[in-house]
């Protein structure tokens, strides 16, 4: 059975997409069969995972729109068992023309239901507009990566209850996968503060492993490679790593 | 005559409202009667300049369909000769709603026709939607908050194109105010390889000023303050200061 899920957040630049490939990377390094659905008009994942911009004609949007059938939009990656359905062009303007279809929230779920995975992530643009939502009525579940920042914490509760309404009136079975903190910077006591407060409110909910601000993950995009491949021994790319096996023992216990 | 300048850019986490906020009170601070309007359904401007989520109500939807004039929906603030217009929850769901109005795109604009300040800054969300397409569509100029990352400055050549359509096909008067480079950090690469990258592509559109990574300019929308508030000797309040100089100093010579 095909696990989906959804890596959103509605706050900018809170690693998204840093997570989206790097735990992707990650699950395929254990043996997962995964998928990285690009759902971002940006299509930073598609470039964090070495996609030309050539090869990007056919993706997310084509496959949505049903002018492309999934094995034409997936993509392999410099990682086995990892693959990619890259962001074209097109995807610009989904968010409005998608407004007004008439079942414009499950486009993404009827196109993936023969889809065969282990794992499918799908990277979420920074909004909570149509295409996010097509992404959390389409995944069993929501792993937020929430940046260890005070405007980041503030919009939290707004996510937790959107997931709620969603919940409630598309996808009966949405859950929180959990909340994972990223760019930890342990020489400022804001971070130190803002995992406390997460933390006493979440619980369990909340990894325990905590991905620090390493440099090195940010420098892997510009060389079109996950951190794990760019540099496994580095601190963030150890923390995915890290990450990937929490979340399977947490699996396991289910 | 109000000159009026959106904040915009549709990569997330840049610091669109970290840029609108401490550019804001720094020239308020040098005696300009300034509007910072917030335009994001996050809130995130409205939090940095001390706004309680009571005092949200009415904000900018309200104003923007007309339900509440200029002088209710703008709020004094901590800084003199600073107003603020607040994102209300009703925001929320203005994207949506007014994708489908016949002229979605003027919306802002017709209703800043008689605001009367000497600058009036937009901050907007991080997406190119309709709520972007208005501040673009209601401003003189766009100033682009750019993070020294390579996710951020992949994004910024689809940025310029966007401004250059809505110039040809919405707003004659829309221009490029210019780039500011922000969280630069010294101790990496990556900052420096970013700056020199944009510098050579964009000349003088690029400011001097360069606003460094700075833990304080982090921790002061906790407090609900301006980093200029919070803490006027860090090196990121005193480098909004500069920007502020060097902004007015190119004005002059116009
Ligand atoms: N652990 C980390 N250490 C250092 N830099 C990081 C880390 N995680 C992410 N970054 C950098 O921070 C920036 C924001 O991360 P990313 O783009 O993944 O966030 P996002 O939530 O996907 O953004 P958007 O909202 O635009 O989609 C990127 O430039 C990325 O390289
Ligand atoms: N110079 C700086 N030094 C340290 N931290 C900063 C700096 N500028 C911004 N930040 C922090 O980085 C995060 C992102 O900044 P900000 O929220 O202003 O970006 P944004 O572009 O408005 O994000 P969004 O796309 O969500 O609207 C915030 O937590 C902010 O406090
Ligand atoms: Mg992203
Ligand atoms: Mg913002």
């Amino acid at each position: 059975m095909t696990k989906i899920i959804a890596i959103a957040n509605q706050k900018g630049g809170v690693g998204k997409t840093t997570t989206a490939v790097n735990l992707a990377t990650a699950m395929a390094a254990i043996q997962k069969k995964v998928l990285l659905i690009d759902l971002d008009p940006q299509g930073n994942a598609s470039t964090g995972l070495g996609v030309a911009y050539t090869d990007r004609t056919q993706g997310t949007y084509e496959f949505m729109v049903g002018s492309c059938a999934l094995s034409r939009a997936i993509k392999k990656t410099v990682v086995p068992n990892l693959f990619v359905m890259p962001a074209s062009e097109e995807l610009r303007g989904a968010e409005i023309e998608f407004v007004t279809e008439k079942n414009r929230e499950v486009i993404l779920k009827t196109a993936l239901e023969s889809a065969e995975f282990d794992y499918i992530y799908i990277d979420c643009p920074p909004a909570m507009g149509i295409l996010t939502l097509n992404a959390l009525v389409a995944a069993q579940s929501v792993l937020i990566p929430l940046q260890c920042e005070y405007y980041a914490l503030e919009g939290l509760s707004q996510l937790l209850k959107t997931i709620k309404i969603v919940n409630e009136n598309f996808n009966p079975r949405l859950s929180l996968e959990g909340v994972i903190l990223t760019m930890f910077d342990s020489r400022n006591s804001l971070s130190a503060s803002v995992e406390k407060d997460v933390r006493s409110h979440l619980g369990d909910k909340v990894y325990t492993t905590v991905i620090p601000r390493n440099v090195r993950v940010s420098e892997a995009p510009s060389h079109g490679l996950p951190a794990m491949i760019y540099d496994f021994k580095s601190s963030g790319a150890q923390a995915y790593m890290r990450l990937a096996t929490e979340i399977l023992k947490k699996e396991e216990k289910v």
